[in-house]
């Protein structure tokens, strides 16, 4: 780029590697050290038996904790903080669950179609009780696709940064300062693919419209759920959750 | 900025 150094892409690189480190709320080999760790049949069961208001805050209670680390990341990125604050938060609103969702094919085992959750690996139908099993279906094939990328982590952590940063999101209000950023990750990021041999997996990476599609299904299914327990909702459920999604 | 009341205070806090 005629605008950035390549000492400045260098650092920009070191900077979000070192913020994800920092901010992946799981170890890796933590991860990788569970995998077999999976739900007994028991266990599947009572969670299918719990009720959906319980299943929901649980799932509700366990994004929030996640998006708290994204908040995180983004804060420690180089550039994010010189952005206005309506650019910072319009960003976090529209990016966070999409980070979050790429965030969890760390936590996910191809092999048997499970995910870290609550402790435990667990199928898709542990999460029966939500009443949401297309769009739970959808995630996991999601992360399924995903792990065949065979991400390592700092592919993940330039590529998350790139979901954050995102010019087209509509109502910023200095979209030029976001597209600089933008730019220099995706230099960032593609430099960083060059050097390890890595290019092939551009023309595979998920396009931008299916992260959108899965989390408006994901606020949908929230819309859905709170027209039935609007007071569970309002009462129970994590204000950043509420002031996200609804 | 009410609207997003939450956001705002974690965005404004150190890094913790």
């Amino acid at each position: 780029s005629p605008n950035s150094s390549v000492t400045e892409i260098e650092h920009l690189t070191q900077n979000v590697l070192k913020s994800y480190r920092e901010t992946c709320q799981l170890r890796l080999e933590d991860l990788q050290l569970l995998r077999l760790e999976t739900f007994s049949w028991e266990e599947v069961r009572s969670y299918q038996k719990k009720s959906m208001e319980e299943m929901w805050e649980r799932c509700a209670c366990r994004i929030t904790e996640a998006i708290q680390y994204v908040v995180e990341f983004a804060k420690r990125m180089g550039g994010f903080m010189e952005l206005c604050q309506n650019d910072q938060i319009v960003l976090l609103k529209a990016g966070a669950m999409e980070v979050v969702l790429v965030r969890m094919c760390r936590a996910f085992n191809s092999e048997n179609r499970t995910v870290f959750f609550e402790g435990k690996y667990a199928g898709p139908e542990l999460f029966k009780s939500l009443g949401c099993n297309e769009l739970i279906n959808s995630i996991f094939d999601f992360a399924h696709s995903l792990c065949s990328l065979h991400f390592s982590e700092n592919e993940i952590a330039l590529f998350t940064a790139l979901v954050l940063i995102n010019s087209s999101r509509p109502w910023l209000q200095e979209k030029d300062k976001v597209e600089r950023l933008q730019n220099n990750l995706e230099l960032a990021f593609k430099h960083m693919l060059r050097k390890t041999h890595r290019e092939s997996i551009l023309a595979k990476l998920p396009p931008k419209g299916k992260l959108r599609s899965l989390c408006y299904q994901h606020m949908e299914k929230l819309r859905s759920f709170r027209q039935m327990y609007p007071i569970i909702v309002h009462a129970v459920f994590p204000p950043l959750y509420k002031e996200l999604f609804s | 900025q009410e609207k997003h009341r939450i956001l705002h205070k974690l965005l404004q806090n150190g890094n913790s």
